[in-house]
């Protein structure tokens, strides 16, 4: 619902990172794999 | 002129031993030369291409076909073992040798060709040069030989120097991914930290107001 | 039993051509026979263990240097080409054969060996042995040869696999820190668009205040 979607939006930005939770490795190659192909 | 020397036991006498040495000029086809030699005497005899056609025709027998079951009879030595037969009977009087070469077939045999071989006059000469074109060819067979074998090594070396490499390139490949990635989240946390300062800040300004 | 078979031209008859063929046990030092050949006729003897000791105490030289030199001499062949002499003198009357083997100096020449050979009652079973040897060896030879010519092709497909492989692995290096940094550019942009979001946000805050 649009709520849900403007919080998640808050936190996180469009590619599934959070804003403000420090990430780590595993997390970030996570977030790197579900990003689409971009060359 | 090619050559080749074999070993053959005629089926006119399977115990004694004789050597059979083959020339030609380009393809056996043209015509050849056969020396033959039981170590003490020795005969020679040439067989012309007209020859060979006259062979094959009599036969009935494709001409290209013919000359390759001459290959395989007279040049291909232990290839052929057991596959074709030879026979020997000498004329002492005459000086003579009748030499005759067939094809092995499981129900008989049928003759491939025949030629009568003149004796030489000096077999110690023909035995000397057969022995020195054996000795010439190993020379060869042995050059080569180390060739090959230097080439080996020096491919395997290369192989090994290259299979190094992709090793290197493996691992510098997985390092470099590592690397990258911790290089990565350093500066993803500082911004997330600056995000939390901010938002934090942006609250309490927000309260204030 | 090792052999070795070579073509030798006597001092003593530079014209002429003969075989000699060495033959021994491991290792030359423990003694070797010898069959020496023009194509006709065939001499054989033995050179004992005993023998070479003797020669290499009468020669005051170290037996082992001796027996080196043994080696060059009669084994190596045409490596060792105009080092060393050989001499023939061949006594009809009593069937035997003086044969000698000397080193090539500078200024002269030494004498390394020498020893009666006896006549071979029929030497044309010597020739066949020889010719039978000489071509067991091209058979071997030519096995090998084929040998070592598969394994160089083994080799170099196995090296040009490992070189694509390692060609292969350069190129995905490359590409991965490619894609690496262009996602972290993605993701880290994101961050600074809401770095300066939050700026923005915070500054307007503060001017209400």
């Amino acid at each position: 619902c649009p709520d849900t979607k403007e919080h998640f939006a808050r936190e996180y930005d469009c590619y599934g990172d959070s804003y403000m939770t420090d990430t780590d490795v595993a997390q970030l190659k996570d977030v790197f794999s579900r990003m689409k192909d971009h060359k | 002129m090619e050559k080749t020397l074999n070993r053959i036991h005629p089926v006119s006498d399977p115990e004694a031993t004789y050597f059979l040495q083959i020339s030609w000029e380009k393809d056996l086809g043209t015509g050849f030369g056969l020396i033959l030699t039981d170590g003490q005497c020795a005969w020679t005899g040439t067989v012309s291409e007209a020859e060979i056609s006259r062979e094959a025709a009599d036969m009935e027998m494709n001409r290209e076909k013919y000359v390759e079951e001459l290959k395989k009879a007279l040049i291909a030595g232990e290839e052929s073992a057991g596959k074709y037969n030879f026979s020997i009977s000498r004329d002492e009087e005459n000086m003579e040798c009748h030499f005759s070469y067939e094809r092995n077939l499981k129900d008989g045999s049928f003759r491939l060709g025949s030629l009568k071989l003149q004796a030489v006059s000096s077999p110690a000469e023909v035995v000397k040069e057969l022995i020195g074109y054996c000795l010439d060819c190993l020379g060869r067979l042995q050059a080569k030989n180390e060739h090959l074998q230097k080439e080996n090594e020096r491919l395997f070396s290369d192989w090994s120097d290259v299979e190094k490499r992709l090793e290197k390139c493996v691992e510098a490949k997985e390092e470099l991914e590592v690397d990258l990635y911790n290089r990565f989240i350093l500066v993803l946390n500082e911004k997330k930290a600056k995000i939390r300062n901010l938002q934090k800040l942006l609250n309490e300004a927000k309260e204030s107001v």
